[in-house]
């Protein structure tokens, strides 16, 4: 474990705190992405599949059972919460998921760690589908132009996390010998480059001050 | 292929 590996766990609960705090507390569902909270439900069920066989770290563990939890909780408040139904916008959250998870399904039969275990194909599934999860939300923002204050704190937040991440497989990378995992370091860039343009305009807008909501072209 | 790191990761 190392500091960059921990900001970046920290950041990604400060992200579903966000999204909760907004969703079951705020009951509010507007600017947020049911297809983004269902493909990051996927890659949760899938990637810690292990939890029923890996007991290796209690920290891993209890965060797997976290991560499961939080956004099956927030799939549900979307789609049976009635004030959250009354403030999702479907006709607008319309990014063709089915271009993202079916080249993902055969990127991650091909290329992973062992090709003889079907957990490495589900895992490296689950790592291809992470990197392009966030597509359909940025594509709402992206149609909405306006977004809402708590909303690009939780986006920002989430971007952060993998972007912290990319830091902890340098630092390993220097620090540990053998250490090499292209398939999370690959994903990892193509899941952070995604943010590129939102974290510049979420700079831009909270340079005046952090309550300001951002605007994209 | 390289041996398949345990994933230690989240």
């Amino acid at each position: 474990m190392n500091i960059f590996r921990f900001l970046g766990d920290m950041s990604h609960i400060l992200s579903f705190l966000l999204l909760l705090h907004k969703i079951v507390g705020g009951k509010s569902a507007a600017g947020i992405s049911l297809r983004t909270a269902e493909m990051y439900a996927i890659v949760f069920c899938t990637r810690y599949i292990d939890l029923l066989w890996n007991f290796a770290s209690l920290y891993n563990y209890l965060l797997k059972l976290l991560f499961i939890g939080a956004s099956l909780t927030i799939v549900y408040f979307m789609r049976y919460g009635p004030s959250q139904k009354a403030t999702y916008n479907a006709d607008e959250d319309a990014f063709p998921v089915q271009y993202l998870i079916a080249p993902c399904a055969v990127l991650g039969v091909l290329i992973n760690q062992d090709h003889s275990s079907p957990f490495e194909m589900v895992w490296a599934f689950s790592i291809y589908l992470e990197a392009v999860a966030i597509l359909p939300q940025l594509f709402l923002l992206q149609k909405q132009g306006e977004v809402e204050n708590l909303t690009s704190h939780y986006v920002f937040a989430l971007g952060a996390y993998r972007a912290l991440y990319l830091l902890n497989w340098m630092f390993r990378f220097m620090t540990e010998p053998d250490y090499q995992q292209r398939i999370v370091w690959l994903s990892g860039l193509v899941q952070t480059a995604l943010y590129c343009d939102f974290f510049y305009h979420y700079y831009q807008s909270k340079k005046g001050g952090l309550n300001k909501s951002v605007k994209l072209p | 292929a390289a041996e398949a790191e345990e994933h230690d990761e989240l």
